[in-house]
């Protein structure tokens, strides 16, 4: 049963690689369940995390918020910080999709929050990048202005000239 | 004021790019 578990991890990884995103799903809950069965909640997080991005790509934006989010208390759980950190900055990516962007700055300052405690300077760009644009959407131009500046500061430090 | 109702966001469309061949491995 442990191996069955695995190898639908596996195989909704192929079906998501190979672009089948509904084969994916399917894989991933199998997998979900299967880790549930066993209380693995490691494997749980990685479960409900490949169904967000597979619910991305179908274009399902509200259920990959779902899965997400239950992405992120298994992370907290499990005390993951790296984890918690990409959990935040898939739902602040998904919020913006959704048009909600309030929420997706939420999750970005959240993501930049862990990313300073981790030193990610690549992160930390990352959201500053994010928040830039979720705060021009809102017409908030002295935060959106903020950020990019940080942003700009951030992408020198790493060389990242793109 | 009324928001655009189709926003290409530069940051989101990379996020995207970079998960399309991005997986949880076992």
């Amino acid at each position: 049963r442990a191996a069955q578990g695995r190898t639908y991890g596996n195989l909704g990884n192929t079906h998501y690689l190979l672009g089948n995103f509904r084969n994916a799903v399917v894989s991933h809950e199998q997998r979900l369940l299967i880790a549930k069965e066993f209380g693995d909640r490691s494997a749980e997080r990685r479960a409900y995390c490949n169904l967000g991005n597979a619910y991305i790509f179908l274009g399902e934006f509200e259920v990959a918020a779902e899965h997400y989010k239950r992405t992120l208390q298994l992370a907290r759980q499990l005390q993951d910080r790296a984890v918690e950190a990409q959990a935040c900055y898939s739902l602040g990516n998904t919020y913006t999709l959704l048009q909600d962007y309030e929420r997706a700055i939420d999750y970005h300052l959240k993501h930049l929050i862990i990313a300073q405690d981790l030193n990610d300077r690549i992160g930390e760009g990352r959201a500053c990048w994010s928040l830039g644009n979720a705060y021009t959407a809102l017409g908030n131009h002295d935060q959106a202005m903020h950020f990019a500046e940080k942003h700009l500061e951030i992408s020198r430090e790493t060389g990242d000239r793109s | 004021p009324q928001r655009k109702h189709v926003i290409q966001v530069d940051s989101v469309q990379r996020w995207m790019e970079d998960l399309r061949h991005m997986t949880e491995v076992e």
